[in-house]
């Protein structure tokens, strides 16, 4: 475990907790996307399927139980408590493509030909795109609360940390070589790019988030 | 073999 690990693992946590403390602070979950909150969820639950045949240490199975307990909730709130403020008619991205994209590279791209393996790869590459009916939905409205901004920034930068951990440990591991992981996490780090730009141009001028429309 | 069936990332 690195510092950018760390910090990675720290940041995808930080997303959570923005994203609880948005939906309870407006008690509303206006501009967040059901679909990619969804898509989170069915990306943790193929990933952590491991947590009942390998253990890595406590911290990843801690992780790996709060990250699959935290989204199961989010997602909960979103389709109960708080249904009436979910913008249905914002959330129009179409999900088939991004799960037919994900399966496609999960048959192609396996380490191995093992149910975890493809549904372990599968979960890696519908994670790089999950993002993106939140980023279409933010398009389409054109702005978002200041902790809904927060949130997608501290998500997209988990990944990024991930990448740099990824060269760190390319130069001081020998054995560690994870290219399917890598092309998937530059790929989801690469679709924030645009996001990133206009997130940090809006807080230099102590504003909130809004996007050319 | 490598080290690509070890998962210990999340």
């Amino acid at each position: 475990m690195n510092l950018f690990r760390l910090c990675g693992d720290l940041s995808h946590v930080i997303s959570i907790v923005l994203l609880l403390l948005k939906i309870r602070a407006t008690r509303s979950c206006v501009g967040i996307s059901l679909k990619t909150q969804a898509l989170y969820l069915l990306v943790f639950v193929t990933r952590y399927l491991d947590l009942f045949v390998t253990f890595i240490s406590l911290y990843n199975s801690l992780m790996k139980v709060l990250f699959i307990a935290t989204s199961s909730y989010v997602l909960y709130l979103m389709l109960t408590k708080y249904r009436q403020t979910y913008d249905k008619d914002h959330d129009t991205f179409r999900i088939q493509f991004l799960v037919g994209f994900a399966i496609v590279l999960a048959l192609l791209t396996p380490h191995r030909y093992t149910m975890l393996e493809v549904l372990w790869t599968f979960s890696l590459w519908l994670e790089s795109v999950a993002i993106l009916p939140q980023l279409f939905m933010l398009q389409t409205t054109g702005e978002c609360e200041n902790l809904t901004s927060h949130y997608i920034f501290a998500l997209g930068l988990y990944r990024a940390l991930y990448a740099v951990n990824w060269v760190y440990r390319y130069l001081f591991e020998p054995d560690y070589w994870q290219p399917v992981t890598w092309v998937a996490g530059i790929l989801q780090t690469a679709l924030y790019g645009d996001f990133f730009y206009y997130y940090v141009m809006s807080k230099r001028r102590g504003k909130k988030l809004k996007l050319p429309t | 073999s490598s080290k690509e069936s070890e998962k210990d990332e999340l």
